[in-house]
């Protein structure tokens, strides 16, 4: 059978920026990106789950040389209350990556059951029409890229 | 210049579930997404922010055909406390794709601040290399796609 995912690729020493009790209101997004654009800040995944009663959290990653930049610009805005943010270095991401893994309902479950059976914990997860995302410690991605490539390359 | 922005693909009639108050350990991801793999359900966006305090959220969406089902499935695991579970109907999903994205930071700033703009709130984020995806309401999705053509097409 054609095989599905074709690749799973990995990336270390990230670090992560979480906004909690954000208003669940337009421009908010905004307002916390385009000061972080301006100083050259380069973002990588952004993920905001859904709201609740009218309030939401935001987190995303960046590299750990810009990560005290960024959160001294965040401490500045008037949009955000610094008590509201937190951070945590040491963090790795793995994704499995493949064009057929969107119409197979499986392949997000079984990402996540390979990490579970290794003990691995996700800290976040974004997915794409062709990739899942997981975010764990970076101290587990050997172990975790182990039991992926196992699961999906056989 | 070369174009970064290749593409704004928009989907319509979306629905998501959101599971408050999950425990943040090994297996709770799996546990979701296993029973709903195995009854063929296919889920689309899945999101996960950071947890706080050992506890977090986890959102996704899938097609509105399939809501009931799925949350029938998921109110019957023993892991889920039915009163965590939200959802939500009339939803859409607009994207601006391009493989230059993921090095100019400014692109999310950029399709955050037009959605701004145009007062369409944006109910959550998620992003890859080449794509950055905002889920939104279903009512918003012409204007949402007009300002963004406007921005990144011109
Ligand atoms: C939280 C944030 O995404 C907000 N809903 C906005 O549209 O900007
Ligand atoms: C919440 C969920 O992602 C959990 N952290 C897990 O690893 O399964």
């Amino acid at each position: 059978i054609r095989e599905v995912v074709t690749g799973i690729p990995t990336e270390r020493k990230i670090s992560k920026i979480t906004i909690n009790d954000l208003d669940d209101t337009p421009g908010v997004a905004a307002n916390i990106f385009m000061p972080l654009a301006n100083q050259g800040i380069n973002v990588d995944v952004i993920v905001q789950s859904a709201g609740n009663k009218g309030k939401t959290n935001l987190s995303f990653t960046l590299s750990e040389n810009h990560l005290n930049q960024a959160i001294e610009l965040l401490n500045t805005s008037n949009q955000i209350n610094s008590k509201n943010i937190s951070s945590e270095k040491g963090l790795a991401k793995i994704s499995i990556v493949g064009t057929g893994i969107q119409n197979q309902p499986g392949y997000a479950a079984k990402m996540f059951k390979n990490l579970a059976d290794a003990t691995v914990n996700i800290e976040m997860i974004t997915t794409s029409e062709i990739r899942i995302t997981c975010i764990i410690k970076d101290s587990d991605i050997e172990k975790a890229a182990q039991v992926l490539h196992k699961e999906f390359f056989g």
